[in-house]
């Protein structure tokens, strides 16, 4: 197809490692790049700058799949905040509230980590500083009875949001994914429903296993959206690509640093820019 | 495995005597995807395929009656010497001996943390440890509580209205004339998680470590690291010239070619891997504990 084109002879392989190195998985990059290579015009020359359109097409293509709308509005929302640890859950958490509560909305959140050393007084001083209540518990007290305490307080008093922070952990902990379950059942029983919304928080930094933490995730304890975070970093996050196109979830937001301010909204757009 | 597919390769050749050149490259297709699947670096997995090919062209494998078993056998040995073994702590010199930890945020320093001072104090040593990240919410605390946990004295950073009232350099500083009056021989300093990007809080590790001469400048990172590890690893070893690296979460069920491509970056010693949430959870690296899992 390229013969006689303006693009340079190693063209493809510096192709594949650019794709490869930004986190997109082998496969992944050869199925973009094998996609593309269809879509171009015959013969002919095509520039290496024409090629780069094509491509952030069909990337753009790939994750700009149709998403129902967050499922938190017009009712007493929960959102249930799970991942591996040291991913960024807590400080999203704390960004998550911040972000609703500048919307509008009356926020609560549930310091449901009882496990980890000064969790309970990290997310204390996240509610501090963004104004918001926290519900805790007591150290090694169960973390399903924080949830059950959380949603209770929702429901009695005047907030519409409850955000719900959890413990890391790593998803081939058996009896902590166990441990997972039973306290969404236990939001499920207090709540008459499941969270209206579980994110898992992945961090952009880590390689190809947050594929296999949101699959695990997802069949262990049900999962409606990816957060991910620390896209401030020097990884370029690919691995949205097959979160959204290989396991069909949505990307919902993005963490960029350390303060409540630093979330915002997936943009299919933006990312694809900052990816190539 | 990686081993199955590559007797699917060699499998419909047997037969035809001596391989070729391109057996060999189809065989090194699948041994290529394999690394990339287990998050070893793009460029790193092009070196470690040429190095390789140029061990199996040649009699041994190419004349072998099982020529896949031969290449995994190069493959497994080769990385074996790459990822190197434990190597002991500098800790033989005179007291107090300053470990110091730096990381990307979350990578699990502060746990390490706790996790060196039950492990040197095993070894008879007298540890303190120093929390000196102050700008987490909460990290003080934590260390404190690590510290608690196990009995190992922890400096009191201070802290009025929850800001922290030293910067790093003045909680060190404090900190070793307290180690020097009571004894204690082992410092063990938590720093604050930051982006290898971000020059302020690098030049804050570079001036800890030109006011302080850490014996130990210690990389931790998490075991899950993407391609983005030998950009990292270099960036922090460009720094500060660490002098070993603790390798994180490797109870998790990542392949862990991040070690792989730290190891070949910045060729300085993986000391130790964190195996679990508990401080026990600690041991020395060896290379063979974690080759087989980056084969796949
Ligand atoms: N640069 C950057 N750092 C982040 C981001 N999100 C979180 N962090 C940092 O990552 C570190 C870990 O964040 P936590 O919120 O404690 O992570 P966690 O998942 O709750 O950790 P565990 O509860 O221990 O599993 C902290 O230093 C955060 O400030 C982000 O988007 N960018
Ligand atoms: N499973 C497992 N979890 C670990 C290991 N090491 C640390 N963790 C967990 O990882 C999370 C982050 O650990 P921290 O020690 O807070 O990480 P950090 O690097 O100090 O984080 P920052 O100070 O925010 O940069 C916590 O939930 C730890 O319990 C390990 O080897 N295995
Ligand atoms: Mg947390
Ligand atoms: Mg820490």
């Amino acid at each position: 197809i390229f013969t006689g084109g303006g693009l340079p002879p190693d063209y493809m392989e510096k192709l594949e490692e650019a794709l490869v190195l930004s986190d997109i998985s082998f496969q992944t990059a050869s199925d973009i790049i094998n996609s593309v290579k269809k879509d171009i015009p015959g013969a002919g020359s095509i520039t290496s700058g024409e090629f780069k359109g094509f491509l952030k097409r069909e990337i753009k293509k790939m994750i700009s799949k149709e998403f129902p709308p967050l499922n938190i509005d017009d009712k007493k929302g929960i959102i249930l905040i799970v991942g591996v640890n040291g991913v960024g859950k807590t400080t999203t958490v704390a960004k998550l509230g911040n972000f609703y509560k500048n919307k509008g909305k009356k926020v609560i959140v549930g310091a449901c980590d009882t496990f980890r050393a000064a969790a309970q007084e990290q997310l204390a001083i996240w509610g501090e500083r963004t104004g918001i209540e926290v519900v805790s518990g007591k150290e090694n007290q169960d973390p399903a009875s924080v949830a059950h305490d959380a949603v209770q307080k929702l429901k009695e008093k005047d907030f519409d949001l409850l955000i719900i922070d959890t413990a890391g952990r790593l998803h081939n902990k058996k009896h902590l994914m166990e441990e997972l379950a039973k306290i969404k059942r236990v939001i499920m029983k207090a709540n008459s429903t499941p969270p209206d919304e579980t994110f898992i928080i992945i961090d952009a930094s880590l390689g190809q296993n947050s594929i296999t933490q949101a699959a695990q995730f997802r069949e262990l304890v049900d999962i409606t959206g990816v957060i991910i975070t620390k896209m401030d970093g020097s990884a370029r996050g690919g691995i949205a690509i097959d979160v959204i196109h290989k396991l069909g979830l949505p990307v919902r937001f993005i963490g960029t640093g350390e303060k409540p301010e630093n979330i915002s909204d997936f943009s299919p757009e933006i990312f694809v820019e900052g990816l190539l | 495995a990686l081993s199955s597919k590559l007797e699917k390769v060699f499998k419909n050749l047997r037969g035809y005597g001596k391989l070729s050149e391109k057996n060999i490259d189809d065989a090194l297709k699948e041994v290529r995807l394999s690394l990339l699947e287990a998050d070893v670096n793009y460029v790193i997995v092009k070196e470690f395929i040429e190095s390789v090919k140029k061990k199996s062209i040649g009699e041994k494998v190419m004349d072998s009656l099982t020529p896949s078993q031969h290449i995994i056998k190069i493959i497994h040995d080769e990385l074996v010497s790459l990822l190197g073994d434990h190597e002991p702590l500098n800790i033989k010199t005179k007291p107090p001996v300053i470990i110091m930890l730096a990381g990307l945020q979350g990578s699990g320093k502060t746990t390490t943390a706790g996790k060196l001072g039950l492990y040197l104090r095993g070894l008879k040593r007298n540890v303190y440890l120093v929390p000196a990240d102050v700008y987490r919410p909460a990290a003080v605390l934590q260390l404190k509580k690590l510290g608690s946990s196990i009995n190992l004295p922890v400096y009191d950073t201070p802290e009025k209205d929850g800001k922290i009232t030293q910067m790093p350099d003045e909680i060190l500083k404090s900190a070793i004339e307290i180690a020097e009056k009571h004894a204690y021989d082992t410092i063990v300093v938590d720093t604050a998680g930051r982006l290898e990007i971000d020059e302020p809080l690098m030049e804050e590790l570079k001036l800890l470590k030109v006011k302080f001469s850490p014996n130990e400048i210690l990389f931790v990172a998490d075991s899950m690291l993407g391609q983005s590890a030998v950009a990292v690893a270099r960036a922090f070893n460009d720094s500060l010239d660490i002098t070993g690296v603790i390798l994180t979460k490797v109870d998790g069920d990542s392949r862990g070619g991040a070690a792989l491509s730290i190891k070949k970056t910045i060729n300085k010693p993986i000391k130790f891997m964190g195996v679990g949430e508990k401080l026990s959870e600690f041991e020395p690296f060896y290379g063979e504990r974690i080759a087989d899992r980056i084969l796949g």
